[in-house]
């Protein structure tokens, strides 16, 4: 790592931030969302924390601009720089500029937050069926109103879950109308507009009126970039025009005909020979989180890495499970020191430890075999197999009080009683003798003690060490279809929730069989945790929905209160 | 076998033209982040040469240090990156 000459950096540890501006990329709350990730990446590490402003000056003044943009460092259209910063100080000092001629986006593609619909805000889920047909994008198709909507999930026909996509007939950003939608026609200098237009403007920004008339009324608002927009060129925010004709020839998709660079473009008419209007196709777009959190590393203090898989290597790449490289945390605590409490480095695997005695009681169940405790004694199988550098687990539950994270054929603990992080790793069938190497969810009943333990089709019980299975989850009620069970929630004395897919089903533990009524869609009855939480769990009064690395806490009454890292938070690494 | 196509490049209006030589995109790249330097001194100027530079380039990205335009040094040239330089501040 490389500190900036005089090793510049913050004289105090509350940093302030403040988002000048939005890019019609992204919804405004998933940039915003996006900051707070990249600024999380740090304060993870470090005694630093940030608070964000909504005026005056902040520390960290973060904006979008094209090309000019009011500093010395022009930048310079599509790809090429993406955004800069500059070290911590006063004035622009430590001000993070990103280049809004980039495809902004969450590192995958279109990043659609739809609004209103019956699906609460969730994403866009592409592809998705409706009518039997399969989209890509967002679609006006089945509406009058041309609106542009998606399904948000993979299903619309069977689950009827959608919401409105970004379109400029549903609302605007910034300006100063409050986000009221577009008015068509409007009158701008005498002259009528019938979409939004960029004249009047020099950075390039598609505007329109939000009355019938801007020299009147004065109103005015951003448009939202669709899905679909086209990128740079000369009809920025326009869709592709399928078919369209260049060069003589029909193309029904985007080509990199006629350009050297392998851009794919389109025409936003049906004939570019004839009316020259074009642009680039969106593409995977840059991941806004990733280019923030090394953007906040310069206004931070940090300059650029030569270790290439380091975040402050000045190149980008996607990763799809980042995490902070050594070289970024030594020299960010180079600058600030470490975090007090747990310690952020990983934990050396502690020395043989004595599992609690397993405690066997009669069960009414028939086991189909029984198997004789072997040893009651678990030790790490593996060091090297550090749980804080595994980036999702194959499940996270609770036996006997403490955290177990389970993956490939391995697991470790977590006391709930102490911040010594993780132990381990332990081999799952030194304990678990039948279980098969990779566990989608578990559960220990409150009632009996007894462990659940799901993966693929089958489940199996476990009362101390004799097990009872392995038996296919249809005998339990689930169809067919269900391929696993992702998370499994005790409520009660009872009854057990368990989640798959986007959907959940409630167990009758005594009578080992679904409820009537059942499934529900994880989503309306658990509203802002992600529909596709690939783990659920019960820890300590809260049920945690688990997605990619992060968890959402969501407490007795239902609302999300906190969102967190596994890594740091539950595995206290 | 298909026929091959034929090629033809379109100068499209309004496109953000970024055809260069690569020597040109070298020169460029190396003076926007610093690798390429000017020093201003007693009213002489010295230029650092383009060779030493591409090796202090080639270095920072973890390429093989040859000093000389090599392809993989022109890939990393044009990939997507960070504004701020490499070299100096």
């Amino acid at each position: 790592y490389k500190t900036f000459e005089g090793d510049l950096k913050w004289d105090h540890k509350d940093v302030t931030y403040r988002v000048i501006n939005y890019s019609p990329d992204m919804d405004s709350s998933l940039i915003d969302d996006a900051f707070a990730r990249a600024f999380k990446v740090w304060s993870d590490v470090t005694p630093l924390t940030f608070t964000r402003l909504f005026d005056g000056t902040a520390d960290i003044m973060i904006s979008f601009g094209r090309a000019d943009h009011g500093d010395p460092y022009p930048f310079d259209g599509k790809d090429g720089l993406l955004a800069h910063a500059y070290p911590p100080g006063e004035g622009m000092q430590g001000d993070a500029h990103f280049d809004d001629d980039e495809y902004w986006t969450l590192g995958k593609g279109p990043a659609v937050k739809t609004r209103y619909g019956n699906a609460d805000g969730a994403m866009c889920r592409f592809p998705f069926i409706f009518e039997g047909k399969s989209y890509t994008t967002c679609t006006t198709n089945g509406r009058s109103d041309n609106l542009p909507w998606c399904a948000t999930t993979s299903d619309y026909d069977r689950d009827k879950k959608y919401g409105f996509c970004p379109s400029e007939l549903l609302y605007t950003f910034g300006g100063n109308a409050d986000g009221a939608k577009c008015v068509f026609p409007f009158t701008f200098q005498e002259e009528e507009y019938e979409g939004c237009t960029t004249d009047g403007r020099t950075d390039g920004y598609r505007w329109c009126a939000t009355t019938d008339s801007f020299d009147r009324d004065r109103k005015f608002g951003f448009c939202p970039s669709r899905d679909t927009a086209v990128i740079n060129g000369n009809s920025e925010g326009e869709p592709c025009h399928f078919p369209f004709v260049f060069l003589g020839k029909k193309y029904n998709s985007c080509t990199s005909e006629g350009r050297n660079d392998g851009k794919l473009w389109c025409s936003t008419t049906d004939n570019y020979d004839e009316d020259k209007k074009w642009g680039l196709c969106p593409d995977q777009g840059y991941s806004l989180f990733l280019v923030a959190a090394h953007e906040f590393g310069h206004a931070l203090g940090l300059d650029h890495s030569s270790i290439r898989e380091a975040l402050m290597y000045p190149m980008y790449s996607y990763v799809e499970d980042f995490s902070l490289h050594k070289d970024d945390i030594e020299g960010i605590q180079y600058l600030y020191g470490r975090k007090t409490g747990p310690d952020p480095t990983p934990p050396q695997p502690k020395p043989p430890t004595t599992a609690p005695m397993p405690d066997p009681t009669t069960s009414e169940d028939k086991p189909d075999h029984t198997t004789l405790p072997t040893t009651t004694t678990t030790r790490p199988v593996d060091p090297t197999k550090d749980a804080c550098k595994m980036t999702t687990f194959d499940t996270i539950t609770v036996i006997e009080g403490n955290l177990h994270f389970f993956k490939d054929g391995l697991y470790w603990t977590v006391s709930s009683g102490s911040d010594s992080g993780p132990k381990g790793p332990f081999s799952i069938s030194e304990r678990w003798s039948d279980l098969p190497a990779v566990i989608d969810s578990a559960f220990e009943d409150n009632l009996t003690k007894k462990v659940y333990f799901f993966s693929g089709p089958q489940f199996w019980v476990y009362t101390g060490q004799s097990t009872l299975g392995p038996r296919g989850i249809v005998k339990l009620g689930l169809e067919n279809d269900i391929q696993k069970v992702e998370g499994s929630v005790q409520r009660g004395k009872s009854k057990v929730l368990l989640f798959s897919g986007e959907k959940f089903w409630r167990l009758d533990l005594k009578a080992q069989k679904i409820d009537s009524g059942y499934p529900r869609f994880t989503a309306s009855a658990f509203g802002g945790v992600p529909s596709d939480a690939h783990d659920v769990f019960f820890y300590k009064g809260h049920m945690y929905f688990c997605r990619d690395r992060f968890y959402w806490r969501m407490n007795s009454r239902r609302q999300v209160d906190r969102v967190g890292y596994v890594k740091y938070d539950l595995l206290q690494c | 076998w298909s026929v091959p196509i034929k090629t033809i490049n379109v100068t499209f209006p309004g496109d953000i033209i970024k055809n260069m030589t690569d020597m040109e995109r070298a020169e460029n790249y190396l003076k926007k982040f610093g690798y390429l330097d000017t020093l201003h001194r007693s009213g002489f100027q010295s230029m650092v040469s383009t060779s030493k530079a591409l090796k202090k380039m080639q270095k920072q990205m973890g390429l093989e240090e040859t000093g000389e335009l090599d392809e993989a040094t022109v890939e990393v040239m044009k990939r997507p990156r960070c504004g701020v330089p490499d070299v100096g501040n």
